[in-house]
């Protein structure tokens, strides 16, 4: 890593940020996003606290400019210089310009704001260019997913020389480098296992719960850090493992959990009664499990999937919508191979398809992503 | 000027201009009189290909190469690498 002539620094822990002026190519809550989890990125790793500012002068003034913008460092149209930011200081320092030139993208179609965003705050905070083109502050493009970040080790080190480590207590969460001791004896899955996918996957509250064998996981749904895997019979006795299938109707409260023929309802971690038959979503007798489940809030509609086939359960008339099951490759193009799992965030739909999530544009119908199934839990 | 010929060699005009672009722009100390920097062009354009193809751990020689330009057209923040 390399720091700024002079090494300036903020003077304090505390910064606040705005975004004076979006780009055309990405919606205000996409930049807004971008942003809160670029600089995520960087108060994960060292006592820094941002507050995002509406109005005024703010410490980070954030905007997307074109081509001679009045900093004499003048922007070069599509591809080229991508943004620049400045050091520490007063006025101008801080301040972080994104060419509007460019294609933004949430996703990989495009320059990721997130990738870069997390590149210009590094300098934001005090830090040059590094030769480590394994760090994040390496001068080049180079795509990293939001999810499951974590701040390469020479970003790590020039962070923490600016700021010092996080306090301890307020300790950056951190995956412990051994999950906690197993009672049930058998040894931990492997947290990281890049080749397996997951079971089934849910909202819980404000959680992300992801299924595998005897395990699941659970992590804050915009975070990925402080996750370990726990035992399924610790927190849902009667399932015991290997589940199915997992979803939530957040508007009612109510979770559902599949596994064969059977499923229960729970009310966050509490059971709601004893397992019932999954015929009463109105599946005929030949669906004797099903692989997925998905609800999406907006529509008040669940996707069922079995096989290579879904169907559309409407939850307002408790009822399999008709023209059901229909082909998954008619619907959701660009996913291969068969659905593991599924789950609605922020509007897009994730699909878990061995050690695959393909996260799923309703609009654009296509699979606008692709990562590792395990980075969803900080791998 | 020796030095500029030596470079084209390896290189077209084009690629020249988009090195002497990228090099003006990430490793050149802002607020320099470029027109010094001009006269001496060919050294001084030399010793900055070493320093750019040094930061990216590339075999320093000052040349032009392929590996150097195709490094130079890539995408890229705006910060130069040698902070000024």
């Amino acid at each position: 890593y390399r720091l700024f002539p002079g090494e300036p620094k903020w003077k304090k822990n505390t910064l606040t940020y705005r975004v004076s002026k979006y780009t055309s190519s990405l919606s205000h809550a996409e930049v807004d996003k971008a942003v809160e989890m670029g600089l995520k990125a960087w108060s994960n790793a060292a006592p820094l606290n941002f507050v995002r500012a509406n109005t005024g002068e703010a410490d980070i003034m954030i905007s997307f400019e074109t081509g001679d913008h009045g900093d004499s460092y003048p922007f070069d149209g599509p591809r080229g210089t991508l943004a620049h930011a400045f050091a520490p200081g007063e006025g101008l320092g801080g301040d972080t310009h994104f060419d509007n030139a460019e294609k933004w993208t949430m996703g990989t179609n495009g320059f990721n704001l997130f990738t870069v965003a997390a590149h210009e705050f590094g300098h934001a905070l005090g830090l040059g260019h590094s030769t480590d083109p394994s760090a994040l502050m390496y001068p080049t493009y180079k795509y990293q997913s939001p999810f499951g970040f974590h701040l390469p080790k020479d970003d790590i080190k020039g962070i923490q020389k600016l700021y010092g480590p996080r306090k301890s207590g307020a300790e950056g969460p951190k995956v412990p480098q051994n999950p906690p001791t197993n009672p049930s004896g058998p040894s931990n899955p492997d947290h990281c296992d890049a080749t397996s996918s997951f079971d089934a996957v849910t909202m819980l509250g404000k959680e992300l719960l992801f299924f595998r064998d005897r395990f699941f996981w659970r992590r804050q749904a915009q975070l990925t850090t402080n996750v370990w895997p726990n035992t399924i019979t610790g927190s849902f006795p009667q399932l015991m493992g290997n589940v199915d299938a997992a979803y939530e109707v957040a508007e009612r409260g109510v979770a559902y959990f599949f596994k064969g023929p059977h499923y229960w309802v729970t009310r966050g971690f509490q059971m709601q009664g004893s397992p019932r038959t999954i015929s009463d979503f109105g599946f005929s007798r030949k669906v004797q499990h099903i692989d997925a489940a998905v609800h999406l809030n907006d529509e008040k509609k669940t996707l069922f999937f079995v096989g290579d086939e879904y169907y559309s359960y409407d939850e307002a008339k408790m009822r399999m919508e008709k023209d059901y099951p229909k082909g998954v490759d008619e619907e959701f193009t660009g996913i291969k191979g068969k659905i593991d799992a599924a789950v609605e965030v922020n509007g897009f739909i994730y699909f878990f398809s061995g050690p695959k999530a393909y996260k799923y544009d309703r609009e654009k119908e296509d699979v606008v992503n692709i990562v590792k199934a395990s980075s969803w839990i900080g791998c | 000027a020796p030095a500029m010929y030596a470079l084209l060699k390896t290189s077209n005009w084009r690629d020249f201009h988009i090195a002497q672009e990228y090099l003006d722009k990430y490793y050149m100390q802002k607020g320099k009189h470029q027109v010094g920097e001009m006269a001496t062009g060919g050294s001084s354009i030399t010793r900055k290909i070493r320093e750019m193809q040094a930061f990216f751990g590339l075999q320093a020689t000052g040349n032009l190469d392929y590996n150097t330009i195709s490094v130079m057209k890539r995408p890229r923040c705006g910060v130069p690498d040698m902070a000024n």
